[in-house]
């Protein structure tokens, strides 16, 4: 090697650029033509579906976006993501586990310090690593018991109050939450906020009860008891001991608007607003929003950031593109785009969602209390064009996602009861 | 891979005249974060 290094002549030579440019045009005029093929047959399939009354196809999603985001909408990211799954599972050679790891952990910043598993030749392969559990008492919860917590470790990308419905990716670029979220009411087994299960906000007004107005605190009737979330999460039966988050301490709550405000408020009719819009007029309330990105060297299991009971979940098997910050800027509407798993539930101060998105290297999203859910498999994507298929027969638009209620341990809440700081599921490779 | 978070909290009412100016406007949600600041799981995103 040495001589060879050192005897061997270099010859610098210009790269044929004129080639390279041939080469990437010829292969752009058929990567054009090809397309404009399958658009063709595919039109053509439609035309024939349509003519014999059959539904049409799904519509795969191409976004715009800069020539990076049009390259990547050509790829086939779920099954590259399938792939790497596949490939990170493959167990590594025992002695290479420990340098493999602590190489993989001096790259992608990983605190070993922080594992609960001292011994990095018990993790078979990247996946289970990745994967990691970390110490006890590692991550503290904050003693403040108002406080909303970090669901994971990673970095604020962004974070707001909505308005008008809408979600501030970047500056000046939105993407509604119907997109995100779905645009319809969850089906759910708890009385609907202006539900006629449950006594019309009018009638609690003209009651006087205090607080009536926020039906979303009364989370069951049962044999005509009804529960608040403080009472159930405070009182002595609560199972698991759910802590005392609720606040107390009542010179710290927002003074009730009046009763003409609230008449006001009541005036929209609840068919106008959104589903997803706060229902509470007693108590003047927003809808906030946070994103948080996990980098590849982060403890990728997430946790519950409030005490709160999830209700629903639904599946969008959307694509699974980067969501490094980078495309976070540059591709609008990402996180309406990609595969992700809609939490959506209620706490303390009402509506509360919890939004898991996937991408290429981590497209697999588990929920611990959800043993049905599959995220990036081929069935569900199977199963979405079914779907579409069958709401296409029904002549009904399709929704995107594929929902589920949660029964729970708790039949008096009407969902699954998370308390804070409680380990909910987290992300797998591939 | 990413998480967002959509939920309702406090908006928060103006007090009155007579308790005076206060920072925090009373029972508003309030937000502890940054952009592009680092957070680990617990830690506190916001306060009620």
């Amino acid at each position: 090697l040495n001589s060879g290094l050192k005897n061997t002549k270099i010859k610098w030579e210009p790269i044929p650029i004129a080639l390279g440019v041939s080469f990437l045009g010829v292969w752009q005029l058929y990567r054009v033509q090809r397309r404009e093929r399958h658009t063709q047959i595919e039109r053509k399939e439609n035309e024939e579906a349509e003519s014999l009354g059959r539904p049409k196809k799904r519509e795969r999603i191409r976004p715009s976006g800069p020539w990076q985001v049009q390259i990547m909408s050509t790829l086939p990211l779920k099954a590259l993501s399938r792939v790497w799954g596949r490939f990170n599972e493959l167990t590594i050679p025992y002695y290479l586990r420990v340098p493999g790891f602590k190489l993989y952990s001096f790259i992608f910043g990983v605190n070993l310090s922080e594992v609960a598993e001292p011994d990095l030749h018990v993790f078979p392969n990247l996946a289970s690593f990745f994967y990691r559990t970390l110490k006890p008492g590692a991550r503290p919860l904050d003693p403040n018991p108002n406080a909303v917590l970090s669901p994971a470790d990673g970095k604020i990308i962004q974070f707001g109050i909505i308005e008008h419905g809408e979600v501030e990716q970047v500056k000046g670029v939105t993407y509604s939450l119907d997109a995100l979220l779905g645009s319809t009411r969850p089906k759910s087994r708890a009385p609907s906020i202006a539900g006629s299960e449950t006594k019309s906000s009018e009638e609690h007004i003209k009651s006087g009860e205090q607080d009536a107005i926020r039906t979303d605190e009364e989370f069951a009737n049962v044999n005509g008891i009804s529960y608040t979330l403080p009472n159930l999460f405070s009182g002595p039966e609560s199972k698991g001991g759910l802590p005392t988050e609720m606040p107390t301490d009542q010179s710290t709550a927002p003074a009730p608007s009046s009763e003409a405000e609230v008449r006001a408020d009541l005036a929209l009719s609840d068919a106008s607003r959104p589903w997803w819009a706060p229902a509470s007029t007693k108590t003047p309330s927003a809808l906030y929003y946070c994103v948080i990105y996990l980098a590849p060297g982060d403890y990728h299991r997430f946790h519950s950031p409030v005490s709160w009971v999830v209700e629903s979940r639904r599946h969008f098997a959307g694509e699974l593109y980067s969501v490094s910050p980078y495309l976070q800027r540059t591709l609008p509407g990402l996180f309406t785009l990609n595969e992700r798993v809609v939490l959506l539930g209620r706490w303390r101060w009402g509506f509360f969602s919890y939004t898991p998105v996937g991408a290429t290297n981590v497209g697999s999203i588990k929920i611990n209390f959800d043993r049905e859910l599959r995220t990036n498999s081929l069935n569900t994507d199977t199963a979405a064009d079914r779907a579409a298929e069958e709401a296409a027969a029904r002549g009904e638009p399709y929704s995107g996602f594929a929902e589920a209620t949660y029964e729970g341990a708790s039949q008096v809440l009407g969902g699954y009861s998370l308390k804070r700081g409680e380990e909910m599921g987290g992300f797998q490779l591939g | 891979s990413t998480i967002v978070l959509v939920f309702e909290a406090p908006k928060g009412v103006r007090p009155t005249l007579d308790e005076g100016y206060q920072e925090k406007r009373k029972g508003e949600f309030k937000w502890n974060i940054k952009d592009g600041m680092k957070v680990k799981v617990g830690e506190a995103l916001g306060f009620v």
